[in-house]
């Protein structure tokens, strides 16, 4: 899904809303 | 967000990125829960030095936290990390967890018993994670992934609860279309009717944004235009 690609390959910290 | 939940390894990173987050106003009311985890050890003595350890992490992570100390609970438990960070998460009712990652690839995580991806997985809450080869900069530029989905809906309304009271930051409406080429729509982000609705709202608030289009694979286009763009935190719906 988008948020398993963006939170492995992103650069930056991410937070993933729910 | 009125509850964090920070887990430490003795890193540093998740309470240098919390550092970065409690320069928004609304942050620094939260109460703060600093946990460190204990995983089994084989005989007592590794036990107690782990333990002792322990204390020791969770000391510094109070220390370190530009927090007024009586809003921080720190705790130290014992057991699986990856089951304690949920089951306190819960019971404390946390609203953000922020921890640490390897940045592994899904396969790679259950290979190797990753704590996030589980708790991704198993908990509903939101959660913040910091890789351990990102720079945790001072929060100046945030970007948003919009969609037409109500989860990138309300991680637009957590930006947008998060910048409000923010001077000097800049928030990035991104989209990126899978149908169209990154080139073909790059310039036409105000004309995107999402990006224009959400645009509408954060000017209406007085949030200073910009609107970013493009096209291709979400995944990889979200995260290059983050990079290309510089920001500093990312946020997603999921």
């Amino acid at each position: 899904s988008l948020s398993d690609y963006v939170r492995v390959k992103a650069n930056c910290p991410v937070l993933l809303s729910r | 967000i009125r509850k964090i939940l920070i887990s430490v390894a003795g890193r540093g990173l998740c309470e240098e990125m919390f550092n970065m987050l409690a320069e928004i106003p609304a942050i620094q009311q939260a109460s703060v829960t600093v946990l460190h985890v204990v995983p089994p050890q084989v005989t007592a003595e590794a036990m107690s030095a782990k333990l002792e350890e322990g204390g020791k992490i969770l000391a510094d992570a109070v220390k370190s936290l530009k927090v007024d100390p009586s809003r921080i609970t720190p705790r130290l438990k014992q057991g699986d990390p990856k089951n304690i960070v949920t089951q306190v998460a819960d019971e404390e009712e946390t609203d953000l967890i922020i921890m640490g990652s390897r940045g592994l690839t899904r396969l790679e995580a259950i290979l190797e018993n990753s704590v996030s991806q589980y708790v991704f997985q198993l908990s509903s809450r939101p959660m913040l994670l910091v890789k351990d080869d990102v720079y945790v900069k001072q929060i100046r530029r945030i970007m948003v992934a919009m969609d037409k989905s109500d989860a990138a809906q309300n991680s637009f309304e957590l930006a947008l609860s998060l910048v409000r009271d923010m001077k000097n930051v800049q928030l990035y409406l991104a989209r990126v279309i899978p149908e169209a080429k990154p080139d073909q729509v790059m310039s036409n982000a105000e004309a995107d009717p999402v990006l224009a609705e959400a645009a509408a709202k954060a000017k209406r608030l007085g949030v200073s944004y910009r609107c970013v289009l493009s096209g291709g694979k979400p995944g990889p286009g979200i995260c290059e235009l983050a990079e290309d763009k510089n920001i500093d935190l990312l946020i997603l719906g999921s």
